[in-house]
Formats: structure tokens, sequence, C-alpha cells
């Protein structure tokens, strides 16, 4: 799990049954104490594999849209609540935005000029074994999670995927990982359940279609050879194909589109979600 | 609790805020106390174990 902090925007990824939106009114009233006042939110997830062991508001995307609603200040009043489907019933995207347009967009100092900068959230299941092996750590190697984290982030290449980011990475006991990579104003991170049976890892990064995002793409599904994998993209704005571009870049990696869906977001922007699963050898 | 221990995908959750006093800026959010934001992690069943920042924006790694 990670959280990012910037000066008008916080971002919080917490895997398992956290309850994650209950952050909301704490930092709300926090940031009131310092004079700023909420004017975007976007909460976004994929289809729960356990949705029993999720305490409320979690218990349904319905519950969930219910409290975010209720919670949510009233002048965010550009909301949208969206199920995103794929082929399979087990991978949906599930999105909520709301918005108040008359703050959304001056406050964005990460938007560079002329540049379209879009999120890229991947979710992966089924690593491939031996790779994943590479996150449990040595028995009993004594050593601080963060110096472990950094033998692993160097094991497994993830150093490479952005030789230019600043990485603070973290070796669970006995096996897991976690890493936030800071290039200027752009995040990265990657979270890894390794163990066999039921594999994860996520990736995430921010980027802009200038670059060449199915160079990272590629070097990330190398490190960890999914069965299946979901991409979702979202961008401000309203047409463009960077997830061409993203389908073209796995599947010569044997990573074939499954399924694509698209939707847009009142003053939120677009919304893609591909899922992807390994073409059978 | 989920029977194998992987508890699922993540939840994301992605605010921006706005404010018109010149005097927060430039750090706005960054200038949140670690003890705030520790709380709000405490409403999330989440720890801080390990951070880094640069001039742009500060990152945590959790734990549940």
């Amino acid at each position: 799990s990670s959280l990012f902090v910037y000066p008008t925007k916080i971002i919080i990824k917490t895997c398992g049954t956290t309850q994650l939106l209950k952050s909301i009114l704490p930092l709300i009233q926090y940031a009131h104490h310092l004079g700023l006042a909420l004017c975007s939110c976007r909460y976004t997830r994929g289809s729960f594999i356990f949705p029993k062991s999720q305490p409320f508001p979690h218990t349904s995307f319905k519950d969930e849209v219910t409290y975010l609603q209720d919670t949510i200040p009233s002048n965010l009043c550009f909301r949208k609540a969206s199920i995103m489907p794929s082929k399979s019933s087990s991978h949906s995207w599930h999105v909520f935005t709301a918005n108040d347009t008359t703050h959304t967009l001056p406050h964005m100092p990460y938007v560079h000029d002329n540049e379209l900068l879009f999120t890229m959230e991947i979710c992966m299941t089924e690593l491939d074994p031996i790779l994943a092996r590479k996150f449990f750590r040595p028995s009993e190697d004594g050593k601080p999670g963060d110096s472990a984290g950094k033998e692993m982030t160097e094991l497994t290449g993830i150093n490479e995927i952005n030789p230019e980011a600043l990485i603070c990475d973290f070796a669970f006991d006995p096996c897991g990982y976690s890493m936030n990579g800071m290039d200027g104003d752009w995040y990265s991170t990657i979270h890894v359940t390794p163990e066999d049976g039921f594999s994860y890892a996520s990736f995430e990064c921010v980027s802009s279609v200038n670059d060449n995002i199915a160079h990272v793409l590629r070097k990330v599904v190398k490190i960890f050879r999914p069965g299946t994998m979901s991409i979702s993209t979202t961008w401000n704005g309203f047409g463009n194909d960077i997830w061409r571009q993203m389908a073209s870049a796995v599947e010569p990696l044997g990573m074939k589109c499954r399924s694509f869906a698209m939707d847009q977001f009142p003053a939120a922007g677009t919304v893609v979600f591909q899922t992807f699963t390994a073409r059978r050898k | 609790m989920a029977v194998s221990g992987f508890e699922g995908f993540e939840k994301r959750l992605e605010l921006h805020f706005f404010g018109d006093d010149p005097a927060i800026f430039p750090l706005g959010l960054r200038k949140l106390e670690f003890e705030s934001l520790e709380q709000v992690l405490e409403a999330v069943q989440c720890t801080v174990v390990s951070a880094v920042g640069n001039s742009y924006f500060d990152a945590y790694v959790l734990s549940e």
C-alpha cells in the first residue's frame, strides 16, 4: 500500500480489506485546517475476490458509492459511478468520480505544458512462479525491510523500469514487496504478493502520451510474466489511443487483449479498462 | 478473513484540494503533520513503513 502527498493532491492505494474510504473525512478536516477544500474525488478498484471479507462500507460498490455520496461535500456536483465490464465476471473496474468544476483545472500543478498526462493502474495475477520467488526473503536474513527491499529491487530489475526514479522500497517478511518511485513530480508504485496459488502484483504510474509507455509496460510484464493482467488508463480529456499502444506493446510478449471498455466521467476525463491473458503455449 | 490470505485487488482514492491563501503554498497538503497522516491511516488500518520525499511530493510505503 502507498500514500502520496502533493501540495494539492493526495493518493492512497491500499490492498486487502482496509477501510480506505474512511480516510476521506479526516483528510477533508485536516486540509480545512490548512485552508484547503476538496474539489475532486476519484475512487477506483478492481473486483473484490473475497467480498465477504470486506467490512462496511466496502461490502459492495453500491454501498461504497452511497458512502462516498454522503461523505463528499455537495459542491462536487459532477458525479458518476460506473462498473466497467470485461469478458470475465470476476474482472471489472469500479470507478466513482466527483468534481467541482469551478476549481478543478487551475490547481493541477503537475500538468506539464502541452503534455497530456495519464495514470495507468495495472493488476497482475498468476505470476510466473520462478520470477515470483524473487520476492521471498532468504529465511532469517536478519535484514531490515528497506535494505532487503533494495536488494529485491535490483534482483528483479524493478530499478530498470525507470532508471531516473528515486526508489523507496520495502521487503516484507517472509515475502511480499512494495516500492514507490519518484521522478520529478511523477510517482510510480509496485506492490507484490508472491505466494504461489494467489500471486499478485500491481504497477501504477503517471506518464505522458509523449513518453514511451510501451517500453515501460514491456519491462513490467517481463518482471512478472502474469497469466492475467488488467490495465486501467485514466486521462483528462477525450479522444486518445494510448490504450492501443499498450495492447500492441504486450502482444509480442504473449499477452493478448481480451476485453476493452471505455467510459467518460463528467469533468474527470476518460477511463479505458483492458484485460489481457497470456496466450496458451 | 479470506481463506487464502491474499485479499484481492487494491482500492485507490485520489483527492484534489484547492485553496485561495497563497501563504499555504508551495507546500499545501505537505504541511500536514505526520501525526495527522498517521491518524488518517489509523482509520484505514495502515501504518507507514518507509518514506521518501523530493521537491514535488512525499511518498510513503504502507503496511496493513
